[in-house]
């Protein structure tokens, strides 16, 4: 489309499916094309109204940054369905603080999974952070007051929550996470200060109701796009910014602890047309 | 749902006699926008499309309620008829023990599906043996051997130097010394586009001659399944696919995709983390939950 001021209907399709083939929603399409329509003559062309309308629906003023909190410890509680790389992302933000001279302590209060304590142990060894853990089977929020707590004593900059995967359709899942956010406040005196969502870069329309029914549980106030290493775009979080408000904050390259990186909006509409 | 939508779509054509070209394509829209909202990918929704549109074309619009489910009923068979039959033996090798390679991206079910396959298979009176070849990732084959001890069958795990692939013929050597039958062997997640990972794979493939190399995929996988189907197909032999995670609410047109593009069957979903969360397949209950 580069160079062109009106949208003609070999290139509208075209342009239509390459959206749809990055996992943007149909509706999103829809929605996309009619702002590009109403700015009909766009004086700088048609690839300059499409990059402001996917700016504006990306909440491009929005912050990246991850929140940190008045007093410390600051706590960044990280949820997810099953399998996305929530602890993976988990190392990788770990690496990244403790490359910022940050004290980091992880809480493996994913007591539930085959081999999860296990797994989270051997990032913290790699990453060279602390680590709080009970047995597996024991209770999550339990493990959360613990680490906040021993982070509170040790004068530990972030605490970094690993949860179990959990389906947005069990609510008995979803309440269990409520009840673990819960312990963070009773540690901290105020709730997580980010709550990071993690989803997987290859999840079609289903990452749009994981993130709404999340955000109706919990307080999600930033988005983690795993595997974007994959050759899978990710443009459901174009729909997930626009009608919940939710922005990207970290994309996850590849499964090793420097592969994180703050995300950056003009690379990812760049990599929807890529 | 798709059947109110075409509804709606035939409540403005009604009494005009047979569906013209262009009656047929306002209809065909929303069909093509089910399927896209469903994740099937792109290309193939519109050669399915397509497909429905050359029979279509010339039926007479009675009643638009009943058009509606008529086009939805047609569209439901043709989908069933893509989807394959609900199979979910496994080919045995011709001397044991069999071997079973599980494939996949990361994270899509493969060490939970290894657990799931040997407690299927131990309850059909085989003697399972799970192979622990993911070398890669933290505490995997911590994770199978809890696994292989919650269902009760020997689990074979790597010395701290081994390969893959050595991991993976050092286990069928053990099966045969043993008497076990099948091996399962659970191998790293990968992306299709990491080539000394996708050489690993087609490594282990050569070095133990599987008789069925199963595709795991995750049930919420997008427009990608295509491309992961057939790139993974490239370097293995895949006979079939495992849809995972399919107790979510995703409607799974990943499904059609995969089906239409490489041909092979689904053979088992998975419906939930323990490990009698295994099923055989069902196209006509896919097929339902595709159209929502
Ligand atoms: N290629 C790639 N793999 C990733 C990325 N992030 C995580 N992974 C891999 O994805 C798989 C699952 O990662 P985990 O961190 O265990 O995912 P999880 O969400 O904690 O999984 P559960 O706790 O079981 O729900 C592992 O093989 C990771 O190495 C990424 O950005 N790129
Ligand atoms: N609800 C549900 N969860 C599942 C299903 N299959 C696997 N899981 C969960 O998905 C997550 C990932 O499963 P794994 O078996 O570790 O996936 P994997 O493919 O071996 O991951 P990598 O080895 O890192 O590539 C875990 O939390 C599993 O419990 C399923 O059918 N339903
Ligand atoms: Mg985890
Ligand atoms: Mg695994």
């Amino acid at each position: 489309i580069q160079g062109k001021t009106i949208l003609d209907a070999a290139t509208e399709e075209e342009l239509e499916e390459a959206l749809l083939s990055a996992d943007v929603s149909y509706e999103t399409v829809e929605k996309i094309f009619e702002r590009i329509r109403e700015s009909r003559q766009h004086a700088d062309g048609v690839q300059a109204a499409l990059k402001e309308t996917l700016a504006g629906m990306m909440g491009a003023n929005t912050s990246q940054e991850i929140a940190t909190g008045d007093t410390p410890p600051t706590v960044v509680f990280v949820a997810g369905v099953n399998g996305v790389g929530k602890t993976t992302s988990i190392a990788k933000l770990a690496y990244m603080y403790t490359q910022q001279g940050k004290q980091v302590l992880l809480a493996a209060a994913d007591t539930f999974r085959a081999a999860a304590i296990d797994q989270l142990e051997i990032w913290a060894q790699r990453v060279g952070c602390q680590i709080v853990k009970h047995a597996p089977g024991a209770d999550p929020a339990a493990v959360v007051f613990d680490s906040v707590s021993a982070a509170k004593a040790r004068g530990v900059d972030i605490v970094i929550v690993d949860t179990a995967g959990r389906l947005h359709t069990r609510s008995n899942l979803m309440e269990e996470l409520k009840k673990i956010t819960r312990a963070v406040e009773k540690a901290n005196g105020r709730g997580p200060d980010e709550t990071l969502l993690v989803l997987d870069a290859t999840t079609g329309q289903n990452a749009i109701s994981q993130a709404r029914e999340f955000l109706s549980a919990v307080d999600i106030t930033g988005l983690v796009l795993a595997k974007m290493d994959s050759s899978a775009r990710g443009g459901t979080v174009i729909s997930i910014s626009d009608e919940l408000g939710v922005p990207v904050k970290l994309v996850g390259t590849g499964e090793q602890l420097d592969d994180l990186k703050v995300f950056n909006p003009e690379e990812f509409v760049e990599s929807l047309f890529a | 749902s798709l059947t109110s939508r075409l509804q709606g779509v035939f409540d403005r054509l009604r009494g005009r006699g047979a569906l013209t070209e262009k009656d047929v394509d306002e209809a065909l829209k929303e069909v093509r926008r089910a399927l896209l909202e469903a994740d099937v990918n792109f290309k193939v929704v519109k050669e399915f499309v397509t497909h429905v549109r050359e029979k279509a074309v010339g039926q007479d619009v009675l009643e638009s309620l009943s058009a509606a489910q008529q086009v939805v009923k047609f569209v439901r068979d043709e989908m069933v008829a893509l989807l394959g039959q609900s199979d979910p033996r496994l080919k045995g090798a011709d001397s044991p023990p069999s071997v079973i390679l599980l494939a996949g991206l990361n994270g899509a079910g493969k060490t939970t599906t290894a657990g799931k396959l040997a407690l299927r298979m131990k309850s059909e009176g085989k003697r399972p043996l799970l192979v622990a070849a993911d070398i890669h990732r933290p505490a995997a084959a911590k994770q199978l051997a809890t696994l292989a001890e919650q269902v009760g069958v020997p689990v074979h795990t790597p010395l701290s130097s081994d390969t893959a692939v050595g991991v993976a013929r050092d286990g069928v050597a053990l099966a045969r010394r043993e008497s076990l039958d099948p091996v399962i062997v659970d191998l790293a997640g990968r992306q299709h586009a990491d080539e000394d990972l996708m050489r690993e794979l087609a490594e282990v493939s050569r070095a133990t001659s599987p008789s069925e190399v199963l595709l795991v995929l995750d049930a919420m996988t997008g427009q990608d399944a295509v491309n992961t189907a057939l790139e993974f197909g490239r370097h293995v032999p895949i006979t079939g696919f495992v849809l995972t995670k399919m107790d979510a609410d995703a409607r799974g047109g990943a499904a059609i995709s995969i089906r239409q593009v490489t041909g092979h069957p689904i053979k088992f979903v998975g419906i939930s983390e323990k490990m009698d969360g295994l099923e055989p397949f069902h196209p006509d209950r896919m097929a339902g939950r595709i159209l929502g």
